[in-house]
């Protein structure tokens, strides 16, 4: 209404609150020192005042990571929570850094923060984008790769979210593949 | 209740707190 301070306007809450992390590479120190919480939020405004007091997604650094973790879940594969789970992968090919990187990272975010799988939503975890030389990545973490009703509900939603055209599979891979394999030999347990 | 909110939901409130 006209003449009503902003800070008079009722948030809107969102189902979870959700923390941003980020990762730097600097090789003198460990993975865990180089991942940095930046801050937590649980509303609607609060989101969209840290996305856009943050770099965009195509302006990081190489080796630079975003994590949107669910409060109280690290963004590692050994958080319990993490451990028995995986991840749908979005592998961009590079020019894509400047056509998809950005589009697709935030329609990421959103789909986490709206609760966008239906009842699948608790089994999503978070979500990583790695900015790489090589060609960037984003994935979405699930709890449970041994649920596969939920996991590939989710595949689909996200794939059909990020305008992903029936020529173009994502694969889910679960962690403790991931962990014990080198990346390109990493097999996919699901495919959408 | 479950708090879910579309997409077009969301990004309606991008502009408008923007500065805040």
């Amino acid at each position: 209404p006209k003449g009503l301070g902003l800070e008079m306007v009722e948030k809107h809450p969102l189902q979870n609150r959700w923390a941003l992390w980020f990762f730097k590479n600097d090789k003198s120190k460990t993975w865990q020192a180089n991942l940095h919480l930046i801050t937590k939020f649980d509303t609607v405004e609060d989101f969209w005042g840290l996305y856009h007091h943050i770099q965009p997604a195509s302006k990081l650094t190489p080796g630079c990571d975003y994590c949107l973790f669910k409060d109280g879940i690290e963004p590692m594969w050994e958080d319990d929570q993490n451990k028995r789970g995986g991840r749908w992968l979005v592998t961009l090919a590079k020019q894509q850094r400047h056509t998809d990187l950005d589009h697709f990272w935030l329609e990421t975010l959103l789909c986490l923060i709206g609760e966008s799988f239906e009842q699948f939503s608790g089994d999503v975890c978070g979500a990583v984008l790695n900015v790489r030389a090589k060609g960037d990545k984003i994935a979405v973490w699930t709890c449970e790769a041994d649920n596969r009703d939920g996991v590939t509900h989710i595949g689909r939603v996200y794939k059909e979210r990020l305008g992903l055209t029936q020529k173009v599979t994502i694969g889910y891979q679960a962690h403790t593949d991931t962990a014990s394999k080198s990346h390109n030999l990493t097999k996919n347990k699901f495919v959408v | 209740e479950k708090k879910r909110y579309d997409r077009e939901f969301l990004l309606g409130f991008q502009f408008i707190f923007a500065s805040m």
